[in-house]
């Protein structure tokens, strides 16, 4: 009932590249819709829809041309970028593949602001995860299929395919995994917070090297409705280095490696905890867990009425960054020029939040592999796998498949593993005993 | 469906090309909107 159990966000729907089709009513009324994990809500357009163009480009559910029907009339709204799709809840058998569900509810969405949705291939979205996160506690597809015993296995898989033009998209399979689609057996891990399929990953490593930051544990949800790889920003800086791709300057970020950079590798270098660094420096107050922002816009030294200039917001996670940065350096054996040097480069390489970072087409050969530990294996992509190539020919532009999202403890650091990931490892949601399974996609 | 008794349903793929890649021409307001709108999706908006 409160504001937060009725809203669920989309994201960039250009992050949502995989869709199939599916039916509703009685006769089957035809939708394409993305097939998101992410998300647990069935929404189409509504024949309702009559202010909005986007609803003029896709098709439409009529509810009197089903024989099915069942008037719900609760309303419902839908988060998106700048603004809300709207409308109300219906209720009508959904088809999928040969399967008839019976009863599902769904939104009708009567209103899409803007134009995001004018251009989009796909009509709506079919929520796969938990109904802890369901919109107005409607039951998803997924559920329906389990309880009217539609499918064999409690369990659902996805092959995307990224490899050749022209050849089928990928494939979902309801009840099973289709032996074709992967080679070896599947690494499993235990889901860790139902609503996503969320689960604990270990180390991000770049080339062969662990990048350290998540050698504690990070979270992760295996999302099939994001194409990209949204992790902690002081990985993805570290990848951006590593991969060359355009970034922008932080100087709180220099400023921090400038006046603290030799402080923090002597403290590292003493045994200091490194948690605790940034607050030993007065940069940071120490949770307990971790570094927070003391929540100081600006210092100045009433003595002479300067201001420092760095003290503010952004000042506690930049230093948090540089030791993770300078942490990794010194296990490396660097000397401690070549650690501030590389810190200060960094700076130079911050990712815009939730932006797109390009790379130069014709260095992607030399580019290093990132490789995450799941289950305790370590699961690797290649430059050709981790970056999008827009357009073609002379005319294409490389992007980077990662991107930046910072979520702090105790939810955080968290990572999306999106589509980028599902691509080269064929991923099994094993809702009957809550786990996640990654295998080499074949 | 097949013998095996599993439903499969094939997907499309969608071809990134400059015309849909619309996030690419977001300026930084709306990319602020689109990663409150990530936030929401995934329920820790009130952490960032």
């Amino acid at each position: 009932g409160s504001e937060e159990t009725d809203i669920v966000a989309l994201k960039n729907y250009m992050d949502a590249q995989y869709y199939g089709e599916i039916g509703i009513g009685t006769p089957p009324q035809k939708f394409t819709v993305v097939f998101d994990t992410g998300s647990s809500n069935l929404w189409v357009p509504s024949a309702k829809c009559y202010f909005s163009v986007a609803c003029y480009f896709h098709s439409k559910y009529k509810s009197g041309d089903s024989s099915t029907y069942k008037k719900n009339g609760k309303s419902a709204s839908i988060q998106y970028g700048t603004g809300a799709i709207s409308g109300f809840f219906s209720n009508d058998n959904v088809q999928v593949g040969h399967l008839v569900v019976k009863d599902q509810d769904f939104i009708e969405a009567t209103k899409e602001p803007g134009v995001t949705f004018v251009a989009a291939k796909f009509d709506g979205i079919l929520g796969l995860g938990f109904k802890e996160i369901s919109v107005g506690d409607a039951v998803p597809v997924w559920y329906n299929m389990v309880k009217q015993g539609l499918i064999q296995d409690q369990v659902f898989s996805f092959w995307l395919n990224r490899n050749i033009e022209g050849e089928v998209g990928g494939e979902i399979v309801f009840g099973g995994v289709d032996p074709n689609h992967y080679k070896g057996k599947h690494t499993y891990v235990p889901v860790t917070q139902k609503g996503y399929w969320q689960f604990d990953m270990g180390d991000v490593l770049i080339g062969e090297k662990p990048t350290g930051y998540c050698a504690g544990s990070c979270a992760a949800i295996a999302d099939s409705g994001t194409s990209l790889l949204a992790g902690p920003t002081t990985v993805i800086t570290m990848i951006n280095q590593a991969i060359g791709a355009a970034g922008v300057a932080n100087q709180e970020c220099k400023a921090v490696v400038q006046q603290y950079g030799q402080t923090i590798i002597d403290l590292l270098v003493s045994g200091a905890q490194p948690v605790k660094i940034c607050s030993k420096i007065g940069l940071c107050a120490f949770d307990g867990t971790h570094g927070v922002s003391m929540g100081i816009e600006n210092v100045a030294d009433e003595s002479n009425g300067k201001s420092s200039g760095i003290l503010h917001g952004a000042t506690c996670p930049a230093c948090e960054m540089a030791v993770v940065w300078m942490q990794n350096q010194l296990m490396d054996n660097q000397t401690q020029d070549r650690i501030l040097n590389y810190a200060d480069q960094l700076c130079d390489r911050m990712p815009n939040p939730m932006g797109e970072s390009s790379v130069d087409c014709k260095n992607i050969s030399s580019m290093p592999p990132v490789s995450f530990t799941i289950g305790g294996k370590v699961f690797k992509l290649t430059p050709d796998e981790y970056i999008l190539k827009v357009g073609e020919g002379s005319e294409a532009q490389c992007i980077s498949g990662f991107t930046a999202l910072d979520v702090p403890p105790p939810r955080g650091p968290l990572w999306i593993l999106g589509d980028v990931f599902m691509g080269r490892y064929h991923t099994v949601f094993d809702y009957g005993k809550s786990r996640v399974g990654f295998a080499e996609a074949a | 469906a097949s013998d095996d008794g599993l439903v499969r349903i094939g997907l499309k793929k969608m071809k990134l090309d400059p015309n849909n890649r619309l996030a690419g021409q977001l300026d930084s307001k709306d990319r602020e909107a689109l990663r409150a709108s990530m936030a929401k999706k995934y329920r820790f908006h009130n952490d960032l």
